[in-house]
């Protein structure tokens, strides 16, 4: 990509994450799972999907039409929601630096 | 030959951050974006439109459809909880494109992970690209190819800094089961703005967190619209074309004159409505002057107007073509009447030329039904190459390739256009009437004909 996709990409690696939505006790059950952008790493803020969220929704997908609804408070969804979020390795992060200290790593061909 | 020993082998990918647990704060809509999308998407459209994760033809429970369509312009906010030591450094900032700052045709990058947490060790964070290809208030398309799995991935763009314009809402959509290729999204700075005042409102102990949401970008962001990135000034000379019932695109290629293509306005003299969006919207009659006969392979039509449209930049005839060079299409396709033309972006990805002459242009971008007529810009020197005529449909399966289309090189068109602009006289144009049988060929898809084989008499 360009040089001018330079700053672009960083932010948006940066910010890139996963989030995964699952049941309390029930893994198996399967989980929810969507892209998100972490909007503060201190806290952790981030911005997901809400699609995600509907199978959680204690009143069901209806109380998403409510005309003049613009949000919805966080218990909104049972207490049975379990959620995760999962990002890169971040210039910042000790796990990215430390990866990036081991000189010499190379994958030889068979 | 063994491995080096080295560290345990990683899962493949790039080493990632254990998953996080984190709490639900809120979920938050765009009001604006929800009524745009009911207007564009919904009455009587709605039949036709389709946001599923599955194809047309996979069994998605009518149920589950309706959930993802309620939940379509919905996204959440979550705090992530701290971890026991952690030192998470605060890392940079994120910038955030104010509303309406990004202009049609400027590049976007997509950043997502398709399947989701499916298999974040390959996906996680895969970057797509494209441009804004149209916008209506918060709702905004990109013609960055994104797959399920990227709803809620972040979508930037690289000027005048690296800003964060908006957020996956619906990485496919299928119209009348033709995938559309483009991609939906809803603006960030607006749901910024929600969840700033629901936070605010809904406890005190989540008040403070109000102030750690990223803010707008501030100059040069914040400027006086006349003094922002107006994008790229070509977009403005496509123009709607109604002729009766049918409706097109066409471009201005003279302050008077318009080219479309026959199928959009196919009878001579026949009165046409031309509507223009930009500068700003005009809507004038004009009539039919000429249309190239039923057999001739170049689908073109010229309207003379019955006054001049101002203020339309005239587009520069190209006068040679690159394969592979940038590209752009701009029309009324998908959207039609309902609001300004789309711009979608690709490369010129083949000349075909009979007799060392380009008689067809290919291109990778992406082409609904209504774009025809519609103008093919080089995306580097805002040039006019041609003008679209068809994508391309599989007769067999039904399927439909919007990204596999066909346009009239300006250059087959542009003497004729100055012959008419000069003297009004039509000969140049009934040329196109008596192309010759390797160019029908060409257009009718099908093999030149080999040698003919002499008899050996």
């Amino acid at each position: 990509m360009g040089r001018q996709w330079g700053p672009a990409m960083r932010a948006a690696e940066q910010a890139g994450c996963v989030v995964s939505a699952s049941r309390a006790g029930q893994p198996e059950a399967g989980s929810w799972s969507c892209s998100g952008v972490i909007l503060n790493r201190r806290p952790g803020l981030v911005l997901c999907h809400g699609g995600i969220f509907t199978p959680f929704l204690r009143a069901g997908s209806g109380a998403l039409t409510a005309a003049s609804a613009s949000f919805l408070p966080g218990d909104s969804c049972g207490d049975d929601l379990r959620l995760h979020v999962q990002w890169g390795p971040t210039a910042a992060s000790p796990a990215g630096r430390a990866e990036r200290g081991r000189p010499g790593l190379c994958t030889p061909q068979c | 030959a063994g491995l080096e020993p080295g560290p345990p082998a990683r899962p493949h990918g790039r080493p990632l951050q254990p998953p996080r647990p984190a709490e639900l704060l809120l979920l938050l809509s765009c009001p604006a974006f929800r009524g745009h999308f009911s207007y564009l998407f919904g009455g009587e459209e709605a039949e036709q439109w389709r946001f599923a994760n599955a194809t047309p033809d996979d069994e998605v429970s009518e149920e589950e459809e309706e959930d993802q369509l309620r939940a379509l312009g919905w996204f959440a906010l979550l705090r992530v909880r701290p971890e026991p030591k952690e030192v998470e450094e605060r890392g940079p900032v994120l910038a955030v494109a104010p509303l309406g700052d990004v202009p049609k045709g400027a590049p976007l990058l997509a950043c997502g992970s398709p399947f989701g947490a499916f298999c974040p060790d390959i996906f996680l964070n895969t970057l797509s690209r494209g441009v804004l290809s149209n916008s209506a208030g918060p709702l905004l398309l990109t013609d960055a190819r994104c797959l399920p799995g990227t709803e809620g991935g972040g979508v930037f763009t690289s000027r005048p800094s690296a800003a964060l314009v908006a957020l996956v809402a619906a990485p496919l959509c299928w119209k009348a089961r033709e995938w559309v290729g483009l991609t939906l999204l809803c603006a960030a700075a607006p749901l910024l703005s929600v969840a700033r005042a629901a936070l605010r409102g809904l406890h005190p102990d989540t008040a403070a967190l109000a102030t750690l949401l990223p803010p707008e970008m501030g100059a040069p962001w914040g400027l006086p619209l006349r003094y922002r990135d107006p994008g790229p000034p070509w977009v403005a000379a496509a123009v709607l074309v109604e002729c009766g019932s049918v409706w097109g695109s066409g471009v201005v290629v003279a302050p008077g004159l318009v080219v479309t293509c026959r199928h959009v306005a196919p009878r001579e003299t026949a009165r046409v409505l031309v509507r223009s969006t930009t500068p700003k919207s005009a809507v004038i009659w004009g009539h039919v002057v000429f249309a190239t006969q039923e057999t001739s392979p170049y689908d073109i039509a010229v309207v003379s107007l019955e006054e001049d449209l101002d203020g339309v930049p005239i587009p520069v005839p190209a006068e040679h073509f690159h394969e592979g060079e940038a590209v752009s299409v701009v029309g009324f396709g998908v959207f039609g009447q309902a609001c300004g033309p789309s711009v979608t972006s690709g490369i010129l990805s083949a000349v075909v030329q009979v007799d060392d002459t380009p008689v067809m242009l290919q291109t990778t971008c992406a082409v609904h039904g209504g774009s025809s007529g519609g103008p093919l810009f080089s995306a580097c020197s805002g040039d006019l190459l041609g003008i679209v005529a068809s994508n391309t449909r599989d007769n067999n399966t039904g399927a439909t390739y919007p990204h596999l289309n066909f346009s009239i090189p300006i250059t087959v068109l542009q003497p004729a256009l100055q012959q008419y602009s000069q003297t009004g006289d039509l000969g140049g144009f009934r040329q196109l009437d008596h192309a010759s049988v390797p160019v029908r060929v060409v257009w009718r898809l099908q093999r030149p004909p080999a040698e003919a084989l002499r008899s050996k008499l």
